[in-house]
């Protein structure tokens, strides 16, 4: 049936009196988020690549509570969590008790690429993503790639 | 909280979600969209994003269980989604999904639930209540 996408926002009690200074946003949102996967997979775009695209697009609209829509905590924070996952190989990352980022959602997409973990989170997750950020810096091409030392054969350390 | 699912021309699946939480939720709570298989799964059969209150997702592991019912049952994308959002808390669970096939589906037991969808059919759908 040829590729497909479907994408959301909150789901809740939302009274159909929302007045069209708040309603229209949103829904100009969607479609334009909508528009923008349909474009990418049109072109050929893998799917991994396309929600992470849409999500992002979806963070930086602030009608939505996500990345700069986020919602505050009862302590007057941000803490925000994502998710990806990848169905043909189950590969999946996120992240969780984000406050400096900017796109949690491609945080966790590196969580899932760049490490050997699914889950990271609060100081751990935006240390991760600082290193992140230094290592896209033009410096990048003298950074040593981390060594990688071999687990200790008999130990447990592997497993839970 | 926003998500998105899909399935490209070569029939691969992915899904995303990405939440700002509850608000005024206590600091550190940790809701469905980070915990895999609660508001956030894909495998081979399906992709799926859920949205909605967070603890009752998680109980219940939406996302998972809509995949299990395809996976273990043989049901169909739209059956197992309206499977798992019948056996959720009224009012609590919205999600999107897609199947390998290209089936879309998009249910929820809330009044609402913004959301989007488009095919290389031609379907295209963008709404906040169900009319």
């Amino acid at each position: 049936m040829g590729w497909a996408l479907a994408l959301h926002g909150g789901a809740g009690d939302v009274p159909r009196t929302l007045p069209p200074e708040t309603r229209e946003p949103r829904l100009a949102a969607l479609r334009r988020c909508l528009d923008l996967g349909a474009a990418a997979l049109r072109d050929g775009r893998a799917a991994l690549d396309v929600v992470e695209l849409v999500v992002r697009e979806l963070e930086d609209c602030p009608h939505f509570n996500a990345g700069r829509g986020s919602v505050l905590t009862a302590d007057g924070t941000v803490e925000m969590e994502a998710c990806v996952m990848e169905g043909a190989t189950l590969r999946c990352g996120a992240v969780a008790g984000l406050s400096t980022v900017a796109n949690a959602v491609s945080l966790a997409r590196l969580v899932m690429e760049k490490t050997p973990h699914i889950y990271l989170a609060f100081d751990g997750a935006e240390a991760f993503a600082r290193e992140q950020i230094d290592y896209t810096q033009p410096m990048k091409g003298s950074q040593q790639a981390p060594q990688d030392t071999p687990a200790p054969a008999d130990d447990n350390s592997q497993t839970g | 909280t926003v998500g998105c699912v899909a399935v490209d021309a070569a029939g691969n699946l992915a899904t995303a979600t990405s939440t700002g939480g509850l608000v005024n939720k206590m600091a550190g709570r940790i809701g469905d969209t980070p915990v895999v298989g609660a508001g956030t799964y894909a495998n081979a059969l399906c992709a799926v994003s859920a949205t909605g209150k967070g603890e009752e997702i998680m109980r219940h592991t939406v996302a998972r269980d809509v995949a299990a019912l395809m996976e273990h049952r043989g049901l169909r994308l739209r059956d197992a989604a309206a499977r798992v959002v019948a056996g959720a808390p009224r009012g609590a669970v919205g999600l999107v999904a897609v199947s390998r096939t290209g089936e879309v589906c998009m249910a929820h037991n809330t009044t609402a639930m913004f959301r989007a969808c488009a095919t290389e059919a031609g379907h295209e759908e963008v709404g906040i209540w169900t009319d």
